[in-house]
């Protein structure tokens, strides 16, 4: 029973303007930080590929049976996300140590020849991410200010 | 005004925000940031920027001012693609907004938080200000990309997990809420789809409906509401939506049902402010408000037969309304004869003065105060249950009759013309939700003006207010359910004997198919 | 009969809260897992 309204001019122009901005959307990745590796806008797959999440796939037993590689891959490309973080959790529970100054995971290789209550040093694994591969250090000192 | 900016302040700024950015791109870890952070405020005090109050807005005035225009400059490059375009403005936005972070929460002395709180505001006052000119400036050509990405990534950066900034929660939701207040599509509608966005970005809506105490963001957030829908009301009231409207239409109702779901009691509460400001014929979108219910309470089938709802422990509590919806009751002195008549049914001369007050044009459509009559209706409503409640009755269809409150519902169902009456049964159709004293008051309400009706018009309105509440798709009020399961089943309505009912085979099909699912 | 709001992307009977992965009033589908920021050590956002 209340029949229609014309627009008012003001609302005419608040019109025009909602309209010009209908033309230069916000994308979900505006609201988002940066995130090179990981696009907002899901790709998609062909359809036999499984589409859904595995289950219990948040969980850290999940991320235990990945392998050593799958975990640096996902610490390095998948930041600030929980995956990153359940990687991370997998890795210490194989006794990798993360070190915040050179940003790698270590490991140790054999007993430390020398540990007191600030450092330890001894052959280390760790994990050269520019090469991507796992590599041995002699002699090498880790600084525990540096342990995260 | 720039034009009095101290000469030399512009390269300045243009080469503190360039060295600036340059160093947050490169730095690979922000962990380290502090030592970062702190070089470069010497670099800036070395400048002379920190000087005063003063020379620190102009500073930010103008390095936002200088991410603008870089904004309009890479969106005005045709060599860049959108995501290209993009990248490299967020290099630059994130930036100065990481900057600004880390001054809000360095800034002052640890545990005073007022100097934190006011850089905020004048940081974003400035941005604010820059959106409204360059939307004067531009027009239809406005680009909301910049401003979009500077209030998220601000906010996000200051909702980070940080003692400091957890204490600050809530001024710092107040300040970003105020704001989008000052922000509003009716003030910026260039800036329009990227507000929706921000007022609806999950992290927003975590800190001001869930995680602030007391409920303390819930009158924030229902401002933000308002203004959205007051906004999209002149566009919403004629039935044929625009693409642009259409899609803010949906972002709304997507808004709404997430509301519904994880904040129905945001809903309840607020109701009643919201339904003033939808307009009427938005019959999906308000019942998605009507339809909330406080989620510990149980809701028995509405189509359970016999249902007692008068026997329900919850009709005896009057729901919460946030608004102080009497204040519509203007001019103060129809206030005054308002409750006088409540009180000993004079001045006789209120009844027949009753529309004069409600009637504002002669304009078809937009002849009445729509938040006078929805308060109005509300008013006299509680005033009719205290006033029942007062001589221990529960109300029910039979004692609500015979009083002053009822004379005046009456009195608005004869009185109004078809448009009148239409809004005049809205008001009351609207307090039809879950189990509560206003509900159960209204329905009853609704029954007898059907069963003392003195023309069939006013009994086919009101069958037609309800019906259109209930044959959208749902979510539909619980309330609604009852009332008209009860007119179509009790027989004292005699419902069946209208040939309102019977006026068209699909409308009879209709009432034959509801009947069905509740009979 | 106005929208089916049950097509709007949002899973209504999801015994989980839905903003935490709203992905915004445009977006007809929410969050992924992996699109929801999750607070890490900043020791470990490299970029």
């Amino acid at each position: 029973p209340l029949g229609t309204l014309p627009l008012h001019k003001d609302h005419q122009l608040q019109f025009k303007m909602m309209e010009a901005a209908y033309y230069h959307l916000p994308t979900p990745a505006d609201s988002e930080r940066l995130n090179i590796y990981l696009p907002r806008t899901p790709v998609p797959t062909p359809q036999h590929y499984p589409q859904q999440q595995l289950p219990l796939y948040d969980t850290v037993e999940f991320y235990q049976r990945l392998s050593t590689e799958t975990l640096f891959f996902v610490f390095y490309y998948m930041e600030g996300s929980k995956a990153q973080y359940l990687a991370a959790k997998a890795l210490k529970k194989q006794s990798w140590r993360f070190h915040t100054k050179y940003m790698m995971w270590f490991q140790r290789h054999e007993e430390p020849k020398i540990i007191n209550d600030d450092y330890e040093q001894g052959t280390y694994i760790y994990f050269d991410y520019e090469k991507w591969s796992q590599r041995k250090k002699e002699g090498f000192t880790f600084e525990y200010k540096y342990l995260e | 005004n720039d034009c009095d900016d101290p000469p030399g302040l512009q390269e300045k700024t243009e080469f503190l925000l360039k060295d600036w950015v340059s160093i947050y791109n490169q730095s690979n870890n922000l962990s380290r940031e502090t030592k970062i952070f702190t070089s470069f405020v010497q670099k800036m005090n070395m400048y002379g920027i920190l000087k005063t109050d003063d020379l620190i807005t102009r500073f930010f005035r103008q390095a936002t001012q200088i991410c603008i225009d870089l904004v309009y400059r890479i969106l005005n490059d045709p060599s860049n693609s959108p995501l290209q375009a993009r990248t490299k403005i967020f290099h630059w936005i994130d930036a100065f907004v990481h900057l600004i972070a880390l001054l809000v929460r360095h800034s002052g002395e640890a545990g005073n938080p007022t100097t934190k709180i006011n850089l905020l505001n004048k940081v974003l006052g400035i941005v604010l200000g820059i959106l409204l000119q360059d939307q004067e400036l531009h027009g239809t050509a406005f680009q909301q990309l910049g401003y979009h990405r500077f209030f998220v990534m601000l906010f996000l950066e200051l909702s980070s997990p940080d003692a400091v900034l957890e204490s600050l929660m809530l001024s710092i939701m107040t300040a970003f809420s105020h704001t989008y207040h000052l922000l509003n599509p009716a003030l910026a509608p260039g800036f329009c789809y990227a507000w929706l966005e921000l007022i609806s970005h999950r992290i927003f809506i975590g800190r001001i409906l869930a995680q602030i105490p007391q409920q303390k963001g819930w009158p924030l957030y229902s401002q933000l509401l308002l203004d959205l829908f007051r906004y999209l009301a002149p566009f919403l009231r004629n039935a044929e939506l625009a693409k642009p409207v259409q899609l803010l239409y949906k972002g709304t109702l997507r808004v709404l049902l997430v509301l519904l779901h994880d904040f129905p009691e945001f809903l309840c509460d607020y109701h009643f402010g919201f339904c003033d400001a939808i307009p009427p014929n938005c019959i999906q979108m308000r019942n998605i408000i009507l339809a909330a219910f406080p989620r510990n309470m149980r809701l028995p089938d509405p189509f359970t037969p016999n249902l007692k709802v008068d026997m329900l422990a919850e009709t005896a509590t009057a729901p919460k309304i946030c608004s102080n919806y009497v204040f519509n009751i203007q001019p103060a002195n129809f206030k005054k004869d308002l409750d006088s008549y409540l009180k000993a049914r004079a001045p006789v001369t209120f009844l027949s003065e009753l529309r004069s007050h409600l009637q504002i044009s002669n304009e078809p459509g937009s002849r009445y105060n729509i938040p006078l009559m929805n308060a109005l209706v509300l008013y006299v409503g509680t005033q009719a249950i205290s006033h029942i409640r007062s001589k221990n009755f529960v109300p029910n269809t039979s004692n609500i009759a015979h009083s002053a409150h009822m004379d005046i519902f009456q009195n608005l169902a004869v009185d109004l013309d078809t448009e009148g009456r239409y809004l005049f049964l809205n008001a009351i159709a609207n307090q039809l939700r879950y189990p509560n004293s206003h509900t159960h008051y209204f329905s009853c309400a609704v029954l007898h003006l059907f069963a003392e009706a003195n023309s069939e018009a006013i009994q086919e309105q009101i069958t037609r207010v309800l019906l259109e509440r209930l044959i959208v798709n749902r979510p539909h009020p619980w309330g609604l359910l009852i009332t008209f399961i009860e007119l179509i089943k009790n027989p004292i309505y005699k419902f069946w004997d209208h040939d309102f009912v019977h006026c068209a085979p699909e409308i009879s099909r209709l009432f034959e198919s509801v009947a069905r699912s509740c009979m | 009969l106005g929208n089916d709001l049950t097509g709007l992307g949002l899973n209504l009977n999801s015994q989980e809260s839905l903003h935490p992965t709203f992905a915004g009033p445009f977006a007809d589908h929410p969050c992924r897992v992996q699109d929801v920021e999750c607070n890490v050590p900043t020791e470990y956002l490299i970029n």
